[in-house]
């Protein structure tokens, strides 16, 4: 199963500094058309696999999100986005990014639970 | 491995290959076990994908994914918090021993996970808000959802049977057989083993004995008493740390099989 591969694919035509387009432009969707294209290639030995029917869901919803059309190029673009350091400096994520925050105002505090998995 | 559900019960399971530990509207945890000697049932994470889904203006879908002798202390994209939107530094990655032991922090639904790896293999540990575990699209199909249902009856293992059944020629030194594994114990020299790390004896203790009998992997002490040092750190309940009641049953199921 080589989801992975078309998942790194997609973020690495997506990631980079020689194209500063954004989510809104074709080659966008170009992108996303490359990467539904690769995750079709891998739809048979991928079957049953989490990560692969989670990628598939994810193209589909972006693909409606921004009116691509599924027939298009598929070459790979290359996207700029933010270097990860840039935007841990933005301390002021709105309420809703914070659970506990947002949680305690109005109602008792959560409870909270735990799962585990270790050894054989 | 030894599973402990969001429920606090405790089975020790079989469960070869991927299963999901949590699916829900948030999260995706998918582990991949693999036996830990040649031909034996006895399983082991050998591999561990995490899923973060898109969240609103908080995160974009983020996947962790940890393999044996690699913990990576970012995503798969390389980054180490939740992307580009507003709320991104509400999903954070923090490396507490360098290929050992990180931690993942989803404060924007209010989780906690602990990724490590002892010896060769991985375990895995959340904190979870009871809402956003119940978060789940459709209640009928999560039944392999090991961290909310425990895991199916015929992937359970009963520690009598297990010893009594698995052939020696399995933990016989062999050349899968893990090399941290100088020796072979009986019941007396891994419950001594057991005691140094797990004084008390509840099932981490009795999952330690079942695992340094099983492998004669020493590093197996150590997972069961890392997982015991991680639910002290993230069980909401602290008069419920020590487990001593083994389940077998799911409860659909116990009352099927009568």
């Amino acid at each position: 199963c080589k989801i992975l591969k078309c998942n790194s694919e997609f973020w690495t035509a997506t990631s980079g500094t020689h194209y500063p387009g954004s989510e809104d432009t074709p080659e966008f969707c170009t992108a996303l058309r490359a990467y539904s294209h690769c995750t079709r290639r891998t739809a048979r030995t991928c079957r049953g696999d989490l990560a692969y029917h989670s990628a598939v869901h994810g193209i589909e919803d972006l693909m409606s999100q921004h009116n691509c059309s599924k027939d298009g190029p598929t070459s790979q673009p290359r996207l700029r986005t933010l270097p990860p350091g840039d935007s841990q400096e933005r301390s002021d994520s709105p309420e809703i990014c914070h659970y506990e925050k947002s949680f305690h105002k109005h109602s008792a505090p959560p409870n909270y639970t735990h799962c585990g998995l270790f050894g054989d | 491995p030894h599973l402990r559900t969001f429920t606090d019960r405790f089975q020790t399971c079989q469960v070869r290959g991927a299963w999901p530990l949590i699916d829900n509207n948030y999260l995706n945890v998918q582990v991949t076990n693999t036996p830990v000697l040649p031909g034996s049932s006895a399983t082991a994470t050998s591999k561990l994908t995490i899923i973060f889904k898109n969240f609103q203006e908080c995160v974009e879908q983020k996947v962790y994914q940890a393999e044996m002798d690699e913990l990576p202390a970012a995503f798969a994209d390389g980054s180490k918090n939740g992307g580009d939107k507003h709320g991104a530094n509400s999903l954070k990655i923090t490396e507490k021993v360098s290929g050992q032991h990180i931690e993942i922090q989803a404060k924007y639904i209010g989780t906690t996970i602990i990724v490590r790896q002892v010896g060769r293999y991985l375990t895995f540990a959340v904190r979870m808000p009871e809402e956003v575990v119940n978060a789940v699209e459709d209640r009928d199909n999560q039944g392999l959802y090991l961290c909310l249902r425990g895991c199916p009856l015929n992937e359970q293992i009963d520690f009598q049977a297990f010893h009594a059944t698995e052939s020696w020629s399995t933990r016989r030194k062999g050349p899968g057989t893990p090399v941290s594994s100088p020796q072979v114990f009986t019941y007396e020299t891994a419950t001594a083993r057991c005691k140094e790390k797990l004084p008390v004896e509840d099932l981490y203790f009795q999952a330690c004995v079942f695992d340094l009998l099983t492998t004669g992997d020493v590093n197996f002490t150590l997972a069961a008493y890392y997982a015991f040092e991680d639910v002290k750190m993230l069980h909401s309940n602290k008069d419920k740390l020590h487990l001593y009641e083994r389940t077998r049953d799911l409860p659909g199921s116990a009352a099927a099989s009568g």
